[in-house]
């Protein structure tokens, strides 16, 4: 998803 | 999970785990900048918002509280333990928060992913934690001494960043759409920021001479 920001790291 | 993110959770959890062996073993936070410190407790905690909200996977969210509780232990030991407080040097230790919280909060406000509280809160704590080593590196450059485990502390950040890095190159290859520019942008700026610290280090190992930043 392009729009989704790299939220599963940390 | 691949293997650069994997080293570079680990580097950034033994660089905790050092520095806070350190404070708690030799009872002394010479040469720690309590500064960084609580600018990477307010990391932590606005970043990690979404402990409540969201589950990942639960070493996702073991690692968030440990890094969440050990900033905040780090904070506690330089600012309340009644031994650990008097190794800490103020008067070297002069960066203002707000040189570096505002700036960091008003680009958050202007330039973010998505206009709600805990999206600008996240976005805030990428900036913050970009520049959030200034204080350390300017009082490294300050004490002509640094002692060995302060220099590893400092490296083990630094490596951690350069880890991240390969990560997101290696994400950007195998996942695909895997891009969020700000995280980029972020995250280059602050390995940037050790790129000369890097430099000193690695010619003090060579040379097997004690660490020294030049004035």
């Amino acid at each position: 998803n392009l729009e989704q920001p790299m939220h599963d790291e940390l | 999970m691949n293997i650069f993110r994997l080293a570079g959770d680990m580097t950034h959890l033994v660089s905790v785990l050092v520095l806070l062996l350190k404070i708690h073993t030799i009872k002394s936070c010479a040469g720690i900048s309590l500064k960084t410190q609580e600018l990477y407790a307010l990391v932590f905690t606005t970043r990690y918002l979404d402990l409540f909200t969201d589950y990942i996977s639960l070493y996702n969210t073991v690692m968030k509280l440990i890094f969440l509780g050990s900033s905040f232990s780090i904070v506690w030991y330089i600012r309340r333990h009644k031994i650990v407080r008097r190794s800490y040097d103020k008067d070297q230790d002069t960066f203002r928060h707000y040189f570096i919280v505002l700036p960091c909060l008003v680009l958050a406000l202007l330039i973010h992913h998505k206009f709600t509280f805990k999206e600008v809160m996240w976005t805030f704590s990428l900036y913050l934690e970009a520049v959030a080593i200034l204080p350390q590196l300017v009082l490294l450059q300050r004490t002509r001494n640094i002692d060995n485990l302060t220099g590893q502390y400092v490296f083990l950040l630094g490596a951690y960043r350069a880890l991240y890095i390969l990560n997101w190159i290696y994400r950007h290859y195998t996942e695909p759409h895997y891009v969020h520019w700000i995280t980029w942008i972020a995250g280059i700026v602050q390995t940037l920021l050790y790129a000369d610290f890097f430099y000193y280090y690695f010619q003090s190992w060579k040379n097997n001479v004690k660490l020294q930043l030049p004035a």
